[in-house]
């Protein structure tokens, strides 16, 4: 199922700053502290 | 007086953005600068050597790197034309493109953190054109571009030096 | 008269700042078409590797997966679901097929 905002982050090859992995890396972190 | 507000509030988005823009510029910078100095690096690597590295032991550029715990079982999925991939893990993972990989092998010389000798300085300083130096100058000094910008016009640039 | 003073002054603070931003677009763009120069050169191209020791180097005893794809490939990484020790991280090609390695010291 397609992914909105709220229920993922996405990055794209080529296409998408260092920074959109920076927060992906952030969000799974702090699943994983929660 | 209100417009006097809205100017106010327009100039500080300004600032903000130039901010945003110095700090992407800066960003290229070092990637640019990690980029050659890992050329080099692999040159000089292959000429001691006499020889290219062996084979199936490299990664070739661009790539993205996924890290997690030694203890982390990962379940993968992928269709059989390889277009498609489906990775599981139960626990955390990181995701790093090459840039970061490169500023982590010390490909940036440390300029992202102010910190670089003297003499990496003087390298980093040869990978970019020269309307640049005074800027890498300033990395190294621990000095971040976000308040201070560049001075130079673009057409001080020079294109060719890329390819030399 | 302060505050049209004022108003004068923001306003020609807020040009300048306008220049300043414009300018900034372009040298990064300049930047930008640098780096694509110096990546798309051959020379550069046979070089631009990093070594298996390199990268268990930089992440010390972890596990790793190098990903190789096309340009335009999506990763997907859902939100985790509260109280559950599951991450999930989806790849999507449209142009061809995507190479991962498994990269391990051991």
């Amino acid at each position: 199922a397609s992914l909105t905002p709220k229920t993922g982050l996405l990055y794209k090859f080529n296409g998408s700053p260092s920074k959109s992995l920076k927060e992906i890396n952030n969000m799974i972190k702090e699943g994983g502290q929660k | 007086a209100q417009e006097c507000q809205n100017l106010e509030i327009e100039k500080q988005r300004c600032i903000e953005q130039i901010k945003q823009k110095r700090a992407q510029l800066q960003e290229l910078l070092l990637q640019q600068i990690a980029f050659k100095n890992l050329v080099q690096r692999n040159q000089q690597n292959e000429q001691q050597h006499q020889s290219p590295p062996v084979l199936n032991s490299t990664i070739q550029l661009p790539f993205l790197i996924i890290n997690t715990s030694k203890r982390t079982m990962i379940d993968c999925s992928i269709s059989p034309d390889k277009f498609e991939y489906v990775f599981n893990f139960d626990n955390t993972f990181e995701i790093h493109d090459d840039t970061e990989v490169l500023k982590r092998m010390g490909m940036s010389f440390g300029l992202e953190a102010g910190k670089c000798s003297a003499e990496d300085l003087r390298t980093a300083k040869s990978l970019v054109p020269k309307a640049f130096e005074s800027f890498v100058t300033d990395m190294s000094a621990g000095i971040s571009w976000v308040n201070k910008g560049p001075v130079f016009s673009s057409t001080q640039v020079d294109l060719s030096f890329d390819i030399a | 008269k302060e505050i049209v003073d004022r108003l004068r002054y923001l306003e020609a603070e807020i040009e300048d700042l306008e220049l300043k931003e414009k300018e900034l677009d372009q040298q990064k763009l300049w930047l930008q078409q640098s780096i694509k120069n110096v990546k798309e050169d051959s020379t550069n191209k046979s070089f631009s590797y990093i070594t298996h020791e390199d990268i268990c180097d930089c992440f010390n005893g972890d596990t790793l997966l190098a990903i190789q794809a096309p340009s335009g490939t999506q990763l997907e990484v859902p939100v985790p679901h509260l109280g559950q020790k599951k991450y999930q991280i989806n790849l999507n090609s449209h142009s061809g097929p995507i190479h991962v390695l498994l990269i391990n010291k051991e």
